[in-house]
């Protein structure tokens, strides 16, 4: 589903600057469920933005990284802005770190909003967005605004955002770090599901427990992957 | 230094009214380490606004809760926003659980901040704030802004931010969310430090890891405390 050959990120800034990423090689199958760990700063979110299409990757001064990342098959690393925004749109769903929720909606139209993208009939949508609210415990703040939300509620509104489209793709970053462990297992229960559907999942965490619900784990390091293992609990 | 006395917080939407804290009661001593747990939603943060001034606890229509809170032995609960906010920059640092960078300021000037409002001179505030930023451990990002920065580093920042002017309270939303263990760790042992020396610290976290550096674990639920337990590790 993904192959990224000697993938780069380069950020400048006026006085300095960082390689995000270096020279990333990484293969990730359909249906696979993997875990990205590592220390802070050390480029998991560049990857999984990289991944996402929400950043190119590339070089400072160099227009293309030199490196390929094919996502189902096809190249995508030179795509302009709307190319990208289009692969996205119809295959993955984002988890951010930070949420990224848009403070004029509130939980029930920011969640729905992924599927009137979709053009899905309206009663279709309330059903299936009333449905997830249940599932992960929200629905007493479904008319809220996320300022008026707390950081779990807020995070798996994120969630919820993310999922209900079923997407073939769902990159997680940091999915329960705001979440206490019982509503972290339901996030974690959610994602093990949707994988045992055929959703592939990538997701980053710093908690070697959620990790073991995934098959393998990728660890990097200053840009760079190195080391891997499987890692099913079953 | 902290006396509670049936605090409550009730929040109003168009169609909703939430209880986030009821009847809430607390002492907490100089020189404590306390950590506040409990599921996603319960009123923890809510419970740190209240302690750190930022938000004056009281019952929908009813100008002041009928609690009271005295901050080192004066009542608080009925100061208005000018009397909390010179209560507060004098004695209390805050992390948030959402950083609250502000964008125009670079991680060596955010840090800086504070002393700066405490009238350090200039060498000094300079000394300190470099001290600070090695030990944290982002040095290499000092003239970064925080949408430059990894989510870690600007949980990094903000730690070291509420820290910087060594206040006799600290207040600390899941300082350690964002942080791989190894960073977690050192945030913790920081925090350990300053309360050897004398700082009070009133800590909320999911991490039972994290609450087991503290003396005592008050839990929450549905805005009540429902149970208190001795914890230090040592
Ligand atoms: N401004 C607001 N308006 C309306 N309701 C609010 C507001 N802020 C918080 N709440 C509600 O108050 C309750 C407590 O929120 P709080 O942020 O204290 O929870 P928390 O224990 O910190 O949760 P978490 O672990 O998810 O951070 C939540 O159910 C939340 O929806
Ligand atoms: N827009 C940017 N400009 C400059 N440097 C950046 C930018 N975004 C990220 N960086 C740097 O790139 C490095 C990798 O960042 P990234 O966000 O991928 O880390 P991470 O592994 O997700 O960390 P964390 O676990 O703290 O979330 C960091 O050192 C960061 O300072
Ligand atoms: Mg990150
Ligand atoms: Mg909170």
């Amino acid at each position: 589903m993904i192959k990224l050959n000697k993938i780069s990120k380069v950020y400048r800034t006026d006085e300095i600057e960082s390689t995000a990423l270096n020279e990333v090689s990484l293969e990730i199958g359909k249906g696979e469920f993997v875990s990205i760990m590592g220390p802070s700063g050390c480029g998991k979110s560049t990857l999984l933005n990289v991944l996402g299409m929400l950043d190119k990757p590339e070089r400072v001064g160099v227009q293309s990284a030199g490196g390929s990342y094919k996502f189902l098959d096809s190249e995508v690393a030179d795509l302009n802005e709307k190319g990208r925004s289009d692969v996205r749109k119809k295959n993955i769903g984002f988890i951010f770190q930070n949420f990224n929720l848009i403070d004029e909606l509130t939980v029930f139209e920011s969640i729905e909003l992924p599927l009137l993208y979709n053009k899905i009939g309206l009663s279709e949508c309330k059903q299936r967005v009333n449905e997830l609210i249940e599932k992960i415990g929200i629905s007493h703040r479904a008319s809220h605004y996320p300022q008026q939300l707390s950081g779990g509620q807020q995070q798996r509104v994120a969630v919820a955002r993310a999922l209900i489209t079923k997407p073939p793709l769902i990159l997680a970053d940091e999915p329960t770090g705001n979440l206490d462990s019982s509503h972290g297992n339901e996030v974690m229960e959610l994602l093990c599901q949707l994988n045992e559907e055929g959703t592939t999942i990538i997701m980053v965490t710093h908690s070697s427990h959620d990790a073991s619900y995934s098959d393998r784990i990728i660890n990097l390091l200053d840009g760079q992957i190195v080391s891997e293992k499987k890692s099913k609990m079953a």
